[in-house]
C-alpha cells in the first residue's frame, strides 16, 4: 500500500539576502555553494510575508508602524528595484516512493520569482494573486537534502510617490496585477517594497500517479430548502505513462458543533 | 453518511474534468450568516485510489449548504441581499488586510474576524486596493458566519477617475488579470460565506475584463433549476 499522499508546509529555516550583496548564482546557491546560515550577507528570513517584513525581523530598518520610522526607510523609487529584490533559501527532505509524484507549490509571490531546485531553474510569471505549482519529480533528491532558491522581483512598476502624497500615490502600480494601496492611501503611508516577497504559503506535496485538482462544490434546493443537492466537480491529472483505473469517492459528513465531540 | 464512489479511467499523461452523480440530502442543516442561525459545516473529502497502487490523493473542505442571492432593489437603488430565501439586513465593515507586510497569521484572522461578529456585523467588505483574501480569512468568515464582498483589483483613484488621471484602461496586461482572478476564483469559491465577486472599488473594469468577468462567474446552466427526478449520471469531460 503506498504511503498516504503528504502535504508538508515550508514556513521555517528560511533564510534571505540582497540579491546585489550575494555573488553566487542560483544554481550555484543550490549546488556548490549554498548559504551555511544566516550569515551576513544572509539573514534569517519570515515566509510566507514580504522583504520588509524580513528587513524588521532582523532590524535592518526600523518598524514602519511606530512614529514616523517609515521615513527613515528607503522607497523603491530612490532605491531602485534591484534593492528590495531578495533571494530567498531553503532546504527540505522528501522521500518518493516508485510511481508517486512531487510538485513544488507556491500560493502567491509579489510579483514574479525565478526558482532554483538542485541546480535547476524555472521562472515562474509575473502577477500577484495566482498559484504556481511546479512538478519537481525529476529534480528532487528522494533520499536527500534538497536545496532550494528563489529570487523574487519587486512589482514592474512601483511608483514614485509625489510629495502630496495622494490616493495610490502617482497610480504607477495600477500597471500590475498586484496590490493597489502600497504606494499609500489617505489612511495608510506608503509601504516600502510595495509589498514585495513570498507572501503567501509554499508547500510540498507527495501524490500517487492521479492527483486532484481544485475540487468544485455546488449546492442546489427543492422543495422550500428541504433538499440540498450537492454537486461535485473535480479536474483530474494522471502523470503517469500508462492509464489509471481509478475508484473515486466522495464523502461528506457533518461536522460536529463546539460542544459535541465525536468518540 | 453520504459516500459515493465511483469508478473511472484515467488515459495517461492527461488531465479530465469530472462531476460526480449529485448527493441528495434530505433536510440539511442549513449554513446561515451571524445572527440568522447557525453556521452548519460539512467536511467534504474526495479521495482517489488507483488501482495496484492505493491512495494516490484526497482533499477536504469545509462546506455550506446555504443560497446566496441579491440584486439591486428599485426602491432604495441599494442591492439587497437574501440567504436560503430570506431578506437579510446587511450590517458590514470595510477590510483592507490584516498587517502591512502581510505577515498574516490564523490567530489574527480568527480574532479579527471574531470580533466583527461580536459587534453583530454579518458582512465583510475586502476593499479592491487590498488583497484578494486568503483561504484562512474566509475560514473564520465560514466559522463565525461573516458574508464576504470580495472586490477584484481595480479601484477609482488608481484606474481612470484619481487626479491625475491615470490607467484608464486598467492594468497593463489584461490576460494576466483574468488569469490571476481565474485563479483567485478556483481558490476561494468553495466557502459558504463568499457572497459576491465585484469587479473594483468605485470603478468598473475595463470594457473586456468585465464581460470576461461577468460571463465567467454566471450561474452555470448545470445549475439553473434542477429537475429533481433527473437521471444521477457521472460525467467525464
Amino acid at each position: 500500500m503506498a504511503e498516504q499522499h503528504r502535504k508538508t508546509t515550508l514556513d521555517s529555516g528560511w533564510v534571505a539576502a540582497r540579491s546585489t550583496e550575494v555573488k553566487f548564482t542560483g544554481t550555484q546557491l543550490t549546488t556548490t555553494h549554498p548559504p551555511t546560515g544566516p550569515t551576513s550577507p544572509w539573514m534569517e528570513a519570515l515566509v510566507p510575508a514580504t522583504v520588509l517584513a524580513t528587513l524588521v525581523k532582523n532590524k535592518v530598518v526600523p518598524d514602519p508602524f511606530y512614529g514616523l520610522q517609515n521615513e527613515h526607510i528607503v522607497d523603491i523609487a530612490d532605491s531602485g528595484r534591484d534593492y528590495y529584490t531578495f533571494w530567498f533559501f531553503t532546504t527540505f527532505n522528501c522521500k518518493l516512493s516508485s510511481n508517486e509524484h512531487c510538485d513544488l507549490n507556491f500560493r502567491g509571490i509579489n510579483y514574479s520569482a525565478d526558482v532554483y531546485l538542485n541546480g535547476h531553474e524555472i521562472i515562474l510569471p509575473k502577477g500577484m494573486f495566482r498559484r504556481h505549482s511546479i512538478d519537481v519529480t525529476d529534480i528532487v533528491h528522494a533520499d536527500g537534502t534538497n536545496l532550494l532558491a528563489v529570487l523574487v522581483h519587486p512589482p514592474d512598476h512601483p511608483g514614485r510617490i509625489p510629495p502630496t502624497g495622494g490616493q495610490g500615490g502617482d497610480h504607477e502600480i495600477g500597471k500590475d496585477v498586484a496590490t493597489q494601496y502600497v504606494e499609500g492611501w489617505d489612511w495608510m503611508a506608503p509601504i516600502r517594497d510595495r509589498n514585495t516577497g513570498i507572501w503567501d504559503e509554499v508547500s510540498i506535496s507527495v501524490t500517487g500517479p492521479v492527483k486532484i485538482i481544485d475540487p468544485h462544490l455546488v449546492s442546489t434546493f427543492s422543495d422550500d430548502y428541504k433538499k440540498a443537492y450537492l454537486h461535485t466537480t473535480i479536474e483530474l491529472q494522471n502523470k503517469s505513462s500508462r492509464t489509471a483505473e481509478c475508484s473515486l469517492s466522495v464523502q461528506v459528513t457533518l461536522e460536529p458543533e463546539d460542544s459535541i465531540f465525536l468518540v | 453518511e453520504h459516500l459515493q464512489t465511483q469508478n473511472l479511467s484515467v488515459p495517461a499523461n492527461s488531465r479530465v474534468q469530472y462531476t460526480f452523480p449529485e448527493l441528495i440530502f434530505s433536510k440539511p442543516n442549513l449554513w446561515w450568516p451571524n445572527g440568522m442561525g447557525k453556521q452548519s459545516l460539512y467536511n467534504v473529502v474526495i479521495s482517489i485510489d488507483v488501482k495496484g497502487f492505493g491512495e494516490s490523493d484526497s482533499w477536504s473542505h469545509h462546506f455550506g449548504f446555504r443560497k446566496i442571492e441579491s440584486h439591486i432593489d428599485n426602491a432604495t437603488g441599494g442591492r439587497l441581499f437574501k440567504v436560503n430565501g430570506e431578506p437579510i439586513f446587511i450590517r458590514g465593515g470595510n477590510w483592507i488586510l490584516s498587517d502591512g507586510l502581510l505577515r498574516f497569521s490564523k490567530k489574527r484572522y480568527s480574532t479579527d474576524i471574531k470580533f466583527h461578529a461580536d459587534m453583530n456585523f454579518n458582512m465583510i467588505r475586502c476593499w479592491g486596493g487590498g488583497l484578494a483574501e486568503r483561504p484562512e480569512f474566509y475560514h473564520y468568515c465560514d466559522y463565525y458566519g461573516l458574508l464576504v464582498w470580495q472586490e477584484f483589483w481595480i479601484t477609482g483613484d488608481v484606474d481612470g477617475r484619481g487626479d491625475p488621471v491615470s490607467n484608464p484602461d486598467g492594468p497593463l496586461d489584461h490576460d494576466l488579470f483574468l488569469f490571476c482572478a481565474r485563479d483567485t476564483v478556483k481558490l476561494l469559491r468553495n466557502h459558504p460565506s463568499l457572497a459576491l465577486w465585484v469587479g473594483g472599488n468605485e470603478q468598473i473594469p475595463p470594457a473586456d475584463i468585465n464581460a470576461a468577468l461577468k460571463y465567467d462567474l454566471r450561474l452555470h446552466p448545470h445549475f439553473e433549476s434542477k429537475d429533481e427526478n433527473s437521471k444521477p449520471v457521472g460525467d467525464v469531460s
